[in-house]
């Protein structure tokens, strides 16, 4: 498998979205 | 200089290294949303303490540590790692349980830690969070075997809320590890892929996130046998897909949903919160299937570099058995007949710049000594149904030192791993 590991994720917000069986990536996510 | 191309970043050298003090703010008191400092920053507690006792872990050792992660996940994926298996018989017979242990993922760096409040009054615990396992645990008076922390241990003599979860409890009935002692507590145990393990009580306690958000009767272990690669931090917060992860037990009160950011910096603060609304800028791809229970499956279709999309072939990710987005895997690891390409197309936008050593599983590095600013082209990456995400500069250079900056992709050993 490949792995999306954390350093790629940094700066994101990574929402988890259960939910609706998705995941989202917000742009500048930590301020 | 494209200072105002879309397609590349333009940085000053001056500004690769991390700040040697903290530079974050402290979540606001209202907050629900919990702070994430790395583990080996400057805003870590466990560093602090550290500092006075040790030396800092190297670049080189969070990477062979991020390698036996990433081997560890592959076995599980594979099923080799992922079968109960037996306790020594005859030390479960000293400690008066039998059990099955079940075998989870390599810790590797456990990269960045959170502060959770436990019991009643609630105490604080710096615990590594990771959305590669499940279970939650800390370690607990009276202990048999546990290992330095940077915390008290938690005490649930000290603590109004706390109690035992009985062992034909649903969520003992429903752990895979569980088992009883001769007292009738729930026993747990869980083997890490890197045999770092925690044997304990499987307990339930307020947890508190924040002044204003508490979940009473949250399910944790309580450990009393732990031994391994846990550093100094108090425990670990499993933020996987299974019933017994924070998540899961969160649902409830705050959908069943996270978000996280991490800092672009190990001096920098991100956050952990349970549910809320995704972003209103966030782009989307479905979860995949995926065979391993714990683990967060999408589907990487593609990858462009400084704008352009790079070849590879239509089965390269599929056939590698898709992608697993993981919070303790430091560095992104591809099939390889998706890293050369990627490789090389960065390669041929760096050409200006001197090649520096390679960085243990890192092949592609650059010095920037002498120069004031730099510039490398952008990476993004296309999920199923649309989602393209252009990576933050942070996440396409692992910085070790002005010298060597690598590109901070690996491949996998070969395609069908």
């Amino acid at each position: 498998i490949a792995i999306l590991g954390n350093t790629q994720q940094k700066t994101f917000a990574v929402a988890y979205d259960v939910a609706n069986h998705r995941i989202g990536f917000g742009a500048k996510g930590c301020s | 200089a494209r200072t105002n191309d879309p397609n590349w970043h333009v940085f000053s050298v001056s500004s690769l290294l991390p700040s040697s003090a903290c530079t974050a703010s402290k979540a606001a008191s209202n907050s629900s949303a919990l702070g994430v400092v790395h583990r080996h920053g400057p805003c870590s507690p466990v560093q602090a303490r550290r500092r006075g006792g040790g030396g800092a872990v190297t670049h080189a050792e969070i990477l062979e540590r991020d390698q036996a992660r990433v081997d560890s996940i592959h076995r599980k994926v594979a099923g080799a790692g992922g079968a109960p298996s037996v306790v020594d018989p005859a030390r479960a017979s000293e400690q008066g349980v039998s059990l099955p242990a079940q075998r989870g993922i390599s810790l590797g760096t456990g990269n960045y830690v959170v502060s959770v409040g436990l019991g009643t009054p609630a105490k604080q615990y710096a615990v590594i969070f990771d959305t590669g396992s499940d279970l939650s645990w800390v370690q607990c008076k009276p202990c048999a075997d546990c290992y330095e922390q940077q915390d008290p241990l938690f005490d649930p003599s000290l603590s109004s809320t706390y109690a035992a979860v009985a062992c034909g409890a649903p969520e003992c009935q429903e752990l895979d590890a569980s088992g009883c002692s001769s007292d009738s507590r729930c026993r747990y145990e869980v083997q890490y892929g890197d045999q770092s393990q925690t044997d304990g009580n499987l307990v339930r306690d307020t947890l508190t996130l924040s002044a204003s958000d508490k979940l009473p009767g949250f399910v944790f272990g309580c450990g009393d046998q732990n031994a391994g690669l846990f550093g100094q931090v108090d425990g670990l917060f499993g933020l996987g897909r299974e019933k017994v992860s924070l998540p899961s037990q969160g649902a409830p009160s705050y959908g069943p949903g996270f978000t996280y950011c991490l800092p672009s910096s190990s001096s920098g603060m991100g956050y952990l919160s349970l549910g809320g609304a995704p972003p209103a800028n966030a782009q989307f791809t479905a979860f995949a299937d995926g065979a391993t229970p714990s683990f967060y499956y999408i589907d990487l279709v593609g990858i462009k570099v400084g704008g352009r999309a790079i070849r590879i072939p239509a089965t390269a990710f599929a056939a590698a058995g898709g992608t697993v987005i993981d919070s303790g895997t430091v560095i992104t690891r591809l099939p390889p007949r998706a890293y050369a390409p990627l490789r090389a197309a960065f390669a041929r936008s760096m050409a200006q710049y001197k090649k520096a050593p390679a960085l243990s599983i890192l092949d592609t590095c650059y010095d920037f000594t002498g120069h004031r600013t730099a510039q490398i082209p952008t990476v993004e990456l296309a999920f199923a149904g649309g989602a393209t995400v252009s990576l933050d500069f942070t996440g396409v250079l692992y910085v070790s030192k002005v010298s060597q900056a690598c590109l901070a992709f690996a491949p996998n050993a070969d395609d069908s791993s």
